[in-house]
């Protein structure tokens, strides 16, 4: 992690306890509520396992981005069943900008007072 | 510039939509954009078609002729914008609904446009002109890193790291200012329209820190003015 000096004062405390469950602890019982939760169906017995295995990958990402992102809530959305690839794929859809040189640009509004 | 705004306590922003299994972002960070400007010209807030930019939108980047607007495969919102100019404006979402696909052919009827684009312009990196930006000429589109989003439930994001790589268009609809108990202090936040329903992030919404560019969300901020159209 790369901190600029002005923002060194954030970091000097970290949360260090918790007063939430560890769904690592019981991916299972996760796993099942989550597809309750966004009804989600698996074709047969091999793609259930699949995307199983993907769900526990991304329970320790959300694990993950909770300790990069303290100030927002991570978990177990309806996209955890998706590797960062099919993610990325089906939800994402940015094309790759160049933007013109001569792009007509917004006027410099003033922001004071 | 006011410490806080919201143009959803303004009435400019329309329901959070669902793009669905297709990367179709780009249609609705422009529609919303569109529906925002509308809305400023008229006094009406009317929801506009993504339908319409996924069929019939295959405008392709002026610097990049490869790079076309592509349906579920992606597009860019200046792009969209030029193609909305061109084509003389937007239906709206009832008179050409989503359908979350690209397989259909373009079914755009021009007597049935119900926004129409007067110009539009990106803006600086800088955070006070977007702040700006957002409070005069309504809802912008802008692009953002999305890889904590996939996992995002509410709260202000505020990665200590996070990559610049643009890769989804959203909406910005206002900005505010919050407690970060984990910071002791008061961070200021984007709010930010998505559109992968309500039931993800805050009611479909995003909220980012505000301050150092955080996933690229001033990288690429564009304002978009409309004229006023009578539908028939």
């Amino acid at each position: 992690s790369i901190v600029s000096p002005d923002e060194s004062d954030d970091l000097l405390i970290r949360q260090v306890v918790s007063d939430g469950e560890d769904p690592l602890l019981n991916p299972e019982h996760h796993f099942l509520s989550f597809k309750k939760r966004f009804g989600k169906h698996y074709a047969n017995p091999e793609e259930h396992a699949l995307r199983f295995g993907v769900f526990k990958s991304n329970l320790r990402r959300a694990k993950r981005h909770q300790k990069l992102d303290p100030s927002a809530v991570h978990g177990i959305t309806q996209f955890a069943d998706l590797t960062p690839a099919e993610f990325r794929r089906s939800y994402l859809g940015l094309r790759p900008l160049r933007l013109p040189s001569d792009a007509h640009k917004a006027p410099i509004l003033p922001t004071n007072d | 510039l006011p410490t806080d705004f919201d143009w959803r306590d303004h009435g400019a922003v329309t329901a959070v939509k669902n793009q669905g299994s297709c990367g179709s972002c780009w249609s609705f960070s422009t529609t919303g954009a569109l529906e925002g400007a509308n809305f400023l010209a008229t006094g009406k807030l009317v929801s506009l078609s993504e339908q319409q930019l996924v069929d019939c939108d295959h405008e392709c980047d002026p610097e990049d002729a490869r790079s076309c607007d592509s349906g579920c495969n992606g597009g860019l919102m200046n792009s969209a914008f030029e193609y909305t100019l061109k084509a003389g404006g937007l239906q709206r979402e009832e008179d050409y609904p989503y359908t979350g696909t690209d397989r259909g052919t373009c079914k755009f009827d021009k007597t049935k446009i119900a926004a129409s684009v007067a110009n539009f312009s990106v803006v600086s990196l800088d955070e006070d002109q977007i702040a700006a930006n957002v409070v005069k000429n309504g809802p912008l589109a802008v692009a953002i890193n999305a890889v904590f989003m996939q996992t995002y439930m509410g709260g202000v994001s505020c990665p200590y790291i996070c990559s610049k790589r643009l890769d989804h268009g959203v909406l910005l609809v206002g900005y505010g200012e919050g407690y970060a108990p984990i910071r002791m202090k008061e961070k200021p936040y984007w709010i930010i329209k998505n559109s992968w329903g309500e039931s993800w992030g805050e009611n479909g919404f995003y909220k980012i820190c505000r301050g150092r560019n955080i996933c690229g969300v001033d990288s690429m901020v564009s304002t978009v003015a409309a004229i006023h159209t009578h539908s028939q």
